[in-house]
C-alpha cells in the first residue's frame, strides 16, 4: 500500500492511497484503502492516509476517526494520530500518515517499520523506516 | 494558517530482516517523491493535484504494493484499490478490482470528478476508465518476479502473508522474513495471522 497526504499553502488537505491488497488474497477482496474514512480521509481540518492490517483499519474507521477526535476532543494532530493508533486498532497492526491544515505532519504505527517520509514549508524534512 | 506539508508512505510492517540495500532503494523512492510533491506545491499547485501526482510515482515503482509490483491474488493475478479525498468540500472518489488500469488514483480522481458517484468497482470500474481513455495495460505489468515469489512462500505456508518486501536473497532466506505469524490471537473470531497487513 503507498499513499500520501498535502496540505497547500492554502490550508486546503488532501489524500490518496493506492494497493494492491494481500497476497494470497481471494479474488474480489477489497481492503481498506478504496473505503472513505477508513484508509482514506480529507476534510478542512486534516488529511489522513493509511495502511497495515485492512481489515482492522474498516473496523476501527482509523483515517475518519482521526479527524472525528481533533474535532469533538480537541486534540492536535499528533496527539489524534497517536489515540486512535492506541485505542481503535483492537489487536489489529496498522500504521498512517496525516497533516492538519495548519501545516503540522504527523505519523504513527504500531506495526514492525513503516516506509514514510515527510517535509514542511519551514525546511523540516525526515525519511524512515524504523521506529 | 502555517504553511504547507506533505507525507507519503511505502506500507507498513516491514520485514526486520530486509537488507540494507533494499532499505536505502525504499528511502530513495520515498525522498524523490517527496521532492516531487514540494516542487508542486511550490509550484502553487492545490493539495488534490499533489497527492494524485505523487501516489502516481509510487504506483509506477514496483518497489510498493500498489500499481505495478501489486500484491498478488491466490490466482496470481492482480487487483488494485485507489481512494482519493479533497478536504475543502469533503469530495471522494474510489475504485476496486481493477486489472488493467496503469494508474488506479487517476481513475478514482475521475470517479470523483467526472461520475455522479463515489465508488465504482471491477468490472464497471474498468468500463468507466475504457470510456475516460484512461492508459490500460496488460495485467502482466503489474506482476513481479519478486512477488511471483511472495506467493510461492504464502501457498506453501497456506497464509496471507505481511506484505515484506522480500530480501534480494534467494527465496529459501526469506520464509523466515515473511511474516507467518503464528499466534493465538482472535480477531472477529479468526486467527489475527490472516489479517496480515497490506
Amino acid at each position: 500500500t503507498v499513499g500520501c497526504v498535502v496540505v497547500d499553502s492554502q490550508g486546503r488537505c488532501a489524500a490518496a492511497t493506492s494497493t494492491g491488497g494481500l497476497m494470497n488474497k481471494m479474488s474480489g477482496r477489497i481492503g481498506d484503502s478504496p473505503l472513505i474514512g477508513a484508509g482514506t480521509y480529507a476534510c478542512d481540518l486534516c488529511a489522513v492516509s493509511c495502511t497495515g492490517e485492512g481489515e482492522a483499519i474498516i473496523r476501527g474507521t482509523l483515517a475518519r476517526d482521526v479527524a472525528a477526535v481533533m474535532e469533538y476532543k480537541g486534540l492536535q494532530l499528533q496527539d489524534a494520530v497517536d489515540y486512535v493508533i492506541k485505542k481503535r486498532l483492537d489487536e489489529g497492526k496498522a500504521g498512517m500518515i496525516a497533516v492538519s491544515s495548519n501545516g503540522e505532519v504527523a505519523y504513527g504505527f504500531n506495526t514492525t517499520g513503516m516506509f514514510r517520509g515527510c517535509a514542511t514549508e519551514d525546511g523540516f524534512m525526515e525519511v524512515g523506516i524504523w521506529e | 494558517m502555517g504553511g504547507w506539508a506533505i507525507a507519503v508512505h511505502g506500507g507498513a510492517g516491514v520485514d526486520p530482516n530486509l537488507p540494507q540495500e533494499r532499505q536505502e532503494q525504499a528511502k530513495q523512492l520515498l525522498t524523490r517523491c517527496l521532492n516531487l510533491g514540494i516542487s508542486a506545491l511550490r509550484s502553487s499547485l492545490p493539495a488534490i493535484d499533489v497527492v494524485e501526482l505523487v501516489v502516481r510515482e509510487l504506483e509506477t515503482d514496483p518497489l510498493f504494493n500498489s500499481g505495478r509490483g501489486s500484491a498478488l491474488t491466490e490466482k496470481g493475478t492482480v487487483e488494485m484499490e485507489a481512494s482519493i479525498m479533497d478536504g475543502p468540500r469533503r469530495r471522494c472518489g474510489a475504485v476496486s478490482g481493477l486489472t488493467t488500469v496503469k494508474n488506479p488514483v487517476s481513475l478514482a480522481r475521475l470517479v470523483m470528478d467526472k461520475s455522479p458517484h463515489s465508488y465504482l468497482a471491477f468490472s464497471g470500474a474498468e468500463e468507466f476508465a475504457r470510456q475516460q481513455g484512461v492508459e490500460l495495460v496488460e495485467n502482466e505489468y503489474f506482476i513481479t518476479e519478486d512477488n511471483v515469489g511472495m506467493l510461492k512462500l504464502a501457498k506453501e505456508a497456506n497464509k496471507i502473508v505481511f506484505d515484506y518486501r522480500i530480501p534480494a536473497l534467494g527465496l529459501e532466506t526469506c520464509s523466515a522474513g515473511a511474516g507467518m505469524v503464528e499466534s493465538a490471537l482472535q480477531m472477529n473470531g479468526l486467527p489475527i495471522s490472516i489479517y496480515a497487513p497490506e
